[in-house]
């Protein structure tokens, strides 16, 4: 799921 | 989280806010390029679709449900509350030639082929351009008020920002995103001559108006 890593990023 | 994304974050809150304060308390949208917030509108809506499927922070949360609602709201404003004082003669720029293009790359160009990375990706690559109309707008009628160069300055200066965030993660995390990068890259180059115009004279207290 989180293979990209900016997920968290607005 | 690093100081650099945060700072972002609120730099472009702050953007958001001043120019849906100018909107409302000045009842004019003057100056203001409808047809950009439209693209801000799409560009959050596609991006925070997220919102639905998966929870990351009460921060995050909350500033997504916030961005998409100013954005919806400064629309409104400018497209149906004060629409009596929308210039369409000046935003004249051909939305679907950054749309249409934008569209076609997100679906060639991504990390992920599936629904919500598409839309991700186009997201990306639209708010890098999305300004371009309110830019164009400003060429054309050869001024801007103070407050929108404000609000502008704070909008350029979110993404340029986070390309410092992303140079931090590079360096502490080792992680970096081509696509976010290259978008961000793009998008901070379009405010330049902005940046410059905004520093030589808002800042020096004089009115920012274009060569015509």
């Amino acid at each position: 799921e989180g293979e990209r890593g900016n997920k968290d990023e607005l | 989280m690093n100081v650099f994304r945060l700072t972002g974050d609120l730099s472009h809150l702050a953007a958001i806010i001043i120019l849906l304060l100018k909107i409302w308390k000045s009842r004019s949208c003057a100056g203001i390029s409808g047809k950009s917030q439209i693209l801000f509108a799409i560009v959050f809506t596609t991006r925070y679709l997220d919102l639905l499927t998966s929870f990351i922070s009460i921060y995050n949360t909350s500033m997504k449900v916030i961005y998409i609602g100013c954005a919806y709201a400064t629309v409104y404003l400018i497209y149906m509350k004060f629409r009596a004082t929308y210039d369409g003669n000046h935003d004249s720029f051909r939305v679907e030639f950054l749309v249409v293009p934008v569209g076609g790359l997100a679906v060639l160009v991504n990390h992920d082929f599936s629904f919500l990375e598409i839309l991700w990706t186009f997201s990306i690559y639209l708010e890098s351009v999305a300004i371009l109309p309110q830019l164009f707008m400003i060429s054309k009628t050869g001024e801007a008020e103070t407050i929108t160069t404000h609000y502008l300055f704070c909008l350029g200066l979110y993404r340029a920002l986070y390309l410092l965030n992303w140079i931090w993660r590079f360096y502490f995390e080792s992680f970096f995103d081509m696509i976010a990068i290259v978008a961000g890259v793009v998008q901070t180059v379009l405010y330049c001559d902005f940046f410059y115009l905004y520093i030589t004279k808002v800042l020096k207290g004089k009115k920012l108006s274009l060569p015509a």
